[in-house]
């Protein structure tokens, strides 16, 4: 089995290798594209069998596929995006952008302004539809755009219909009480956070 | 000194310390809520010396505070957000509701229907401002959330007028021949591509 922490950093290793135009890379090359040590590339890549040739590399379109399957890119993922303000509506605009891997099958809100409008090529669907909309579309993950709120109302809803994993973006603990569904939550202040040690002074630690 | 890869994990240690109601806490409970392993979250941890009592753990707010301060947070850190649509008003919004540790002091776009509008106390400026913006408020940090045929001139600009670092949510590279300014590319989409993994049936890997 591939460990769970592995899986996490294949996303990045795959839009590394899809934005390049050599035919081979290395481990040192796809560290240093995407943040990680060349031991842990290579550590990640040999899980599943893909070990590169000493001194050649990795063939750059082979391991691109293998880590699709992987991820199970190559069965297309249908998501449920809940919560059509304006950052469901810039998640929805940028996967209908060119290549994205995940779509959308279906968008809810409970605002009767937004619901009708067209986001690029998806109508927005009234939430008091939510477990036909799962269950009829047969949707396994879920993505959560609505208020803090409303949070843990509609993924108790979501879980029921039966969706296997939620990106929670509200900033308040889901599903905390079960494990049945995968919750991950995300917060874009972290990625700031991060940097900003990047960019202050440090005295000795 | 501490490895990068550490550095990107302390934020996601943060939020869960500061969130927690206990008052001592774990390797394993912080691994658990975080996914990293504990063994990843002893070593972290134990760079900048916070090495826990065996059996008792570490004490929340201690930890706490010490993370803050390796991650400079103890001394606001200032952005500027390039961009002010969709995502960019989300994220205006976002980091104005609750305790968030990074504050933006400007709003730049270059639409006349945007400049001069408010998010919460930010005024939406001219981008033609940018330089005597970023140069005058001492702005370290970027976050950039214009369409990607706009990101690398608006990045360029960045860079010259001083910014430390880049966050980029464009679906382009920027500023790919440089190394003085950080540049940390974001993609929604790949947690939805890794949480895709755990809900899709695998054949034998
Ligand atoms: N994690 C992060 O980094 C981050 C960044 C930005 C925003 N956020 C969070 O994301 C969420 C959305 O932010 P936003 O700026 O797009 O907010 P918004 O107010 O623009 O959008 C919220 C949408 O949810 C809908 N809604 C409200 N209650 C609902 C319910 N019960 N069922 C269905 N739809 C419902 C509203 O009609 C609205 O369209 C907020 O919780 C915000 O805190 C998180
Ligand atoms: N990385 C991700 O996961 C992710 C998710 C959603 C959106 N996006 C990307 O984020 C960006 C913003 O998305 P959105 O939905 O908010 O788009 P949007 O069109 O709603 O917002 C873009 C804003 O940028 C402004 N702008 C355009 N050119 C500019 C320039 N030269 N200088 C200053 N401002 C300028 C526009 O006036 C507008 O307000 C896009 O590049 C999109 O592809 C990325």
């Amino acid at each position: 089995r591939i460990p769970d922490s592995t899986i996490r950093r294949l996303p990045a290793y795959l839009r590394v290798l899809e934005s390049q135009k050599e035919e081979r890379t290395t481990s040192v090359a796809l560290g240093e594209r995407t943040g990680y040590s060349s031991e842990q590339v290579r550590k990640d890549l040999a899980y599943f069998g893909a070990f590169g040739t000493r001194g050649v590399g990795y063939d750059v379109s082979q391991l691109g596929q293998q880590i699709r399957h992987i991820l199970g890119l190559d069965r297309s993922v249908t998501a449920v995006l809940v919560g059509v303000g304006h950052l469901g509506t810039a998640l929805l605009r940028y996967t209908q952008e060119g290549v994205r891997d995940v779509q959308f099958a279906a968008a809810l809100d409970n605002n009767p302004q937004v619901i009708g409008g067209a986001i690029g090529s998806i109508v927005v669907e009234d939430i008091k539809h939510l477990e036909s909309v799962v269950r009829e579309r047969k949707i396994r993950l879920a993505v959560l755009t609505v208020p803090a709120a409303a949070a843990e109302s509609v993924a108790l809803r979501l879980a029921e219909a039966g969706v296997g994993a939620i990106l929670n973006f509200a900033p308040v603990p889901i599903l905390t009480d079960q494990d049945r569904v995968l919750v991950q939550n995300l917060d874009l202040t972290l990625e700031m956070q991060a940097m900003a040690y990047f960019v202050t002074e440090h005295d000795d630690l």
